[in-house]
C-alpha cells in the first residue's frame, strides 16, 4: 500500500479535499469548531458507508480507505 | 444498492454512445471490446440496447482525459481518481471519463479498462455508489474475474429498467457475507505474522491487533493469482509462511507476497489421489504437527520431516468426541481449525467448538462469528 500522508496537517487537508470531493462538504469551514464538527459528521457518513468502525475520527483504516483508487463520482448525491 | 435522487434514468431503451478518443495504453481494438463488453453487462439483466456513433452527439460520450479535461471536473494525475460518469441527462448527463494519467489494462495489472468502464457505466445508466464491496458499484476498485455485477447491482438496475425480457441467463456474484450474521459460516481461519485471515466466500477479513473492526476485502484485490474461494489455510510460524489450500492445489504466502515456485498439488504432502480437497488445517506450534480435516477424517502432518504420520486418516468423529450439533447430532465435518495456547478451534458451519487439544475434551461452543468481534 501507498504510504499515507506524513503529518497530522497532511491528513487533515487530504481528509478535508477527499470529503469535499465525495461527501459534499463545502469548502472553506476549518478552523472553527463549527467546522470541526461538520467535518466530523462527513468522516462518520463516511465511515458508515465503507462498514469501517463510526468514530468520527481520522483513524488509520479510515485514512486507508481514502487513499484507495476510486471512481470520481460522490457517494453521497448532494 | 443506491440510485441517483429522483431515480434518473434514461426514458428509451435504446441508448447511443460515441468512443471520442482512445488511450495509448491499449490498441484500439481493445478499447473497442472492452467498451462493448463493459456495456453488455448492463444489457444482459435489462432491456436496454446499445448502439454504437462514429460521428455527431452520443447519449453515452466516452473518453480518456488529463487533469482538467473540459467538464470543471479535473482528474488528479496517476492513482486516486481513476474515472468519471454523469448520471443520465442532457449534455453532459450519461458522459464517462478516464483518466489519462493511469496505465488501462485488460488483464489483471492495474486498471483493467473493462471493470472500471463497466463501473462507470452503471452511473450512466442510473446507479450510484453501493455498500455492498462485493459489488460493482461500490467505489473503489478491485480486480475479479467473470461477470462483474453482484446481485445486488442487478436489484439495482433492474429497479431503473425491469429485466431482460428475453431472460437471458448470467451468474452474478454473491452479496458480501455480513459479519454479524448468526448463520455465518466460514471457509478457513489462519493467522498471519499476527493477524488474523478468516476467509469466506471470494472475501476475507483482516483482522489486525490495532485495528478495532475486521477489514473485508475480495481475496482476488490482493492477490490476483489466488482462486476466487480459499478451502483452508494456516500458519507455520517456523518457517514464517501461509499456505493457501484451494481444491488440489496449495500456494505459500510470505508476509503478503506469494512465494515463488507454486501452486503445488496437495499430493505432495502424502494424501492419495482420491483427496481432492482439504477442509481445514491447522498447525500446532506445541508438537510441530499440522492437523489436515478433509472430509470426515484427519491427518498429522510431520512439519520437520515433511510426511504424513503413520496410522492417518483418523475419524474426526472418534478422535474429537463431544462436538454435538444443536439437532444433537455429532460433528464429523470442520469447515475451518485454528490453535491458541492448547486449545483447537474447530468451525462446524455456525459454531465453533474450543477444543482441550490435551484433554480432548469440548470446553466451550461459541458462535462461529464471535472471531469477528459480532
Amino acid at each position: 500500500a501507498e504510504p499515507l500522508p506524513g503529518n497530522k496537517t497532511e491528513k487533515w487537508l487530504f481528509a478535508e479535499r477527499y470529503l469535499r470531493r465525495y461527501y459534499g462538504m463545502q469548502p472553506g469551514l476549518l478552523g472553527t469548531s463549527k467546522s470541526s464538527d461538520v467535518m466530523t459528521e462527513k468522516i462518520r457518513a463516511m465511515q458508515s458507508f465503507y462498514k469501517l468502525e463510526v468514530t468520527g475520527k481520522l483513524d488509520h483504516n479510515t485514512l486507508q480507505v481514502m487513499k484507495k483508487p476510486r471512481c470520481g463520482v460522490p457517494d453521497v448525491a448532494e | 444498492y443506491n440510485l441517483f435522487p429522483k431515480k434518473l434514468k434514461w426514458q428509451k431503451t435504446l441508448v447511443t454512445f460515441r468512443i471520442t478518443n482512445y488511450t495509448p495504453d491499449l490498441k484500439k481494438e481493445d478499447v473497442d471490446q472492452a467498451i462493448h463488453d463493459a456495456l453488455k453487462v448492463w444489457s444482459v439483466v435489462t432491456p436496454l440496447k446499445f448502439k454504437k456513433l462514429h460521428e455527431g452527439i452520443a447519449d453515452i460520450m466516452i473518453g480518456f482525459g488529463r487533469r482538467e479535461h473540459g467538464d470543471h471536473n479535473p482528474f488528479d494525475g496517476p492513482e486516486g481518481l481513476l474515472a468519471h460518469a454523469y448520471a443520465p441527462g442532457e449534455g453532459l448527463g450519461g458522459d464517462t471519463h478516464f483518466d489519462e494519467d493511469e496505465t488501462w489494462t485488460k488483464d489483471s495489472h492495474t486498471y483493467n479498462l473493462f471493470l472500471v468502464a463497466a463501473h462507470e457505466f452503471g452511473h450512466a445508466l442510473g446507479m450510484g455508489h453501493s455498500k455492498d464491496p462485493g459489488s460493482l458499484m461500490y467505489p473503489v476498485y478491485s480486480y475479479a474475474q467473470g461477470f462483474p455485477l453482484s446481485e445486488d447491482d442487478i436489484k439495482g438496475i433492474q429497479e431503473l429498467y425491469g429485466p431482460n425480457p428475453d431472460h437471458k441467463k448470467v451468474k452474478p456474484k454473491p452479496e458480501a457475507p455480513n459479519k454479524c450474521d448468526p448463520e455465518l459460516s466460514i471457509d478457513a481461519v489462519t493467522e498471519l505474522r499476527g493477524e488474523k485471515l478468516v476467509f469466506k466466500d471470494r472475501f476475507f477479513w483482516r483482522l489486525h491487533p490495532q485495528f478495532t473492526e475486521p477489514e473485508l476485502t475480495l481475496i482476488q484485490s490482493t492477490w490476483p493469482q489466488l482462486p476466487k474461494k480459499v478451502n483452508a489455510a494456516y500458519e507455520n510460524l517456523e518457517k514464517d509462511i501461509v499456505i493457501i489450500f484451494s481444491g488440489i492445489r496449495m500456494w505459500a504466502l510470505n508476509g503478503y507476497t506469494l512465494v515463488p515456485g507454486y501452486p503445488k498439488y496437495i499430493h505432495r504432502l502424502g494424501f492419495p489421489k482420491s483427496v481432492r480437497k482439504i477442509d481445514a488445517a491447522v498447525h500446532i506450534d506445541d508438537t510441530g504437527k499440522t492437523l489436515f480435516f478433509t472430509d470426515e477424517d484427519y491427518w498429522s502432518y510431520n512439519e520437520q520431516s515433511g510426511k504424513m504420520d503413520p496410522g492417518y486418516p483418523k475419524s474426526i468423529k472418534d478422535d474429537f468426541p463431544g462436538m454435538q450439533e444443536r439437532d444433537g447430532d455429532e460433528v464429523d465435518e470442520v469447515d475451518a481449525a485454528s490453535y491458541k495456547n492448547g486449545y483447537l478451534y474447530l468451525f462446524h458451519e455456525n459454531l465453533q467448538y474450543e477444543y482441550s487439544y490435551n484433554k480432548r475434551k469440548v470446553a466451550r461452543i461459541m458462535r462461529t462469528n464471535d472471531l469477528l468481534n459480532c
